[in-house]
């Protein structure tokens, strides 16, 4: 059975669809048969990797959609050990057709049940938003990666999120856990940003031995500091290992994989 | 009559509260009577301010509700010629609340009208979505600043942000164009930054003299650079002109003040 994680944080512009294409990227070259399911109708993991959205025939919509639907087809290999299940526009109105549907919810976790003996880790990207696609996310995965940037403003929303949450782990999916915190565009050195760390890891630590959804959750390392290598290869539908191998976004994903993974850093 | 200007646009983590909280500051303390008002469930410009959203009486929540508001009870004076209508978390709840009201994208026009003659400029802080929120801005605004990093992905909001903004105008408020982007977190010296502007300088140059919303609009200048003092600001409750007003980003905030006031940069 694969590892499921949801790369998810209500607020924008945080780090989810870098993180998802890079961590799944680098899981990949560690040998692990990846599979990254864009869940945002803005389909910017899809674009990343260098798939175009209006050509598609078949994609995440297709397959949450219909509960008979062929997620098989709708997969496709991009790279060595990585898979896409690629999201279109038409995602953004999947909340109103879904509303009256008994099993709205757990439309992904019966797709992903199909195809789980190929992967043995699949990667969800979620939209800036707590609805529909993002249950969908919750409901079918195991572990919940939450980036984010270490600054005042982006601790606001931490607690809505992990409310959000806990109401899945309560009524939907009851494995669901806190895997932790991706720092993202991390300026390691500033005041702001080890305060703000702090802040995290004190939080963690007091609900370590608990019952909540986070008990085992932390701040994980390395941080993934600011590259603006990160930012141009998306341009490129590349992901950093493409197009940037040497570069510290290369290094820091690889490392987090690796975290990811229990194994030691890369030399 | 005051100026109306909408900070928006529906990507998350751009730079809205940013430059709403600080162009405000920027453009009271040359003189303009300038109200800032926070249409965030999130609250971030009233937090930002340093006004506690959990202890509101009365907040732009209530005034876009009651018809007959008592909006000059809402908005509180905070600085020297700076006032703010303040957000709450009720704010989320409006969608649902008012999604049968014939008026409801006519609310906050309606409200701006009873005090717009105590005012020179009057900000709306805009939350990350299209919805009802957004619409209400854009329905009083006379003009719309789009801040936006100059980043690949963020290239791909602006077309659907620009529909939102020529729907308005055609349907609720002939009145309304685009006054341009403000480029946040610019780092100038990359590749990506100047090709994403180039693209953003000729894609308004080509509208020039068209009938469209952005006909008028430009890259506005100065980019607000990249400045950890923004970042830390919040967290007081100050603005970056008591917080850090040597720093980087007062400078930028004040030049970008001066040039929609039509003035000269400082020196
Ligand atoms: N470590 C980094 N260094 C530099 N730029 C980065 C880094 N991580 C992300 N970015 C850039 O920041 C912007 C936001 O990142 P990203 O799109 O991954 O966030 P997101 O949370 O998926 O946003 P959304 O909520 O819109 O889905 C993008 O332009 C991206 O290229
Ligand atoms: N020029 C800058 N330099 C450094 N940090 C910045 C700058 N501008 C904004 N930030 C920081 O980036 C983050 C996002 O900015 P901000 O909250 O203004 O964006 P927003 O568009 O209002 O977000 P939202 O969509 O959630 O309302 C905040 O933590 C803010 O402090
Ligand atoms: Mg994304
Ligand atoms: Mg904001």
């Amino acid at each position: 059975a694969p590892r499921v994680i949801a790369l998810m944080n209500q607020k924008g512009g945080v780090g989810k669809t870098t993180t998802t294409v890079n961590l799944a990227a680098a899981l990949a070259r560690q040998g692990q048969r990846t599979l990254v399911i864009d869940l945002d109708p803005q389909a910017h993991a899809t674009l990343h990797l260098g798939v175009d959205p209006a050509s598609l025939e078949t994609s995440a919509y297709d397959v949450i959609l219909s509960p008979d639907a062929e997620i098989t087809g709708a997969i496709r290999k991009i790279r060595e050990n990585l898979w896409v299940l690629p999201a279109e526009t038409d995602l953004a109105a999947i909340e109103n057709e879904l509303q009256t549907a008994q099993d709205r919810n757990q439309r992904l976790t019966n797709a992903i049940k199909v195809v789980s003996n190929r992967f043995d880790a699949v990667l969800l990207d979620c939209p800036p938003a707590l609805g529909l696609l993002t249950l969908n996310a919750l409901a079918s995965a195991d572990e919940v990666l939450i980036p984010m940037q270490a600054h005042f403003l982006a601790l606001q929303g931490v607690s809505k999120l992990l409310e959000t949450v806990t109401l899945v782990r309560q009524s939907l999916n009851n494995d669901l856990s806190v895997l932790g915190v991706v720092l993202c565009m991390h300026e390691k050195q500033t005041t702001l940003s080890q305060e703000v760390v702090a802040d995290l890891e004190e939080f963690f630590a007091s609900a370590s031995g608990t019952e909540v959804a986070w008990s085992n959750a932390r701040v994980l390392s390395p941080p993934i500091r600011r590259n603006i290598k990160l930012a141009e290869c998306p341009s490129f539908g590349q992901t950093i290992f493409e197009y940037a191998p040497t570069a510290a976004g290369a290094q820091d994903y690889t490392d987090l994989a690796l975290s990811l993974l229990g194994k030691a850093k890369a030399e």
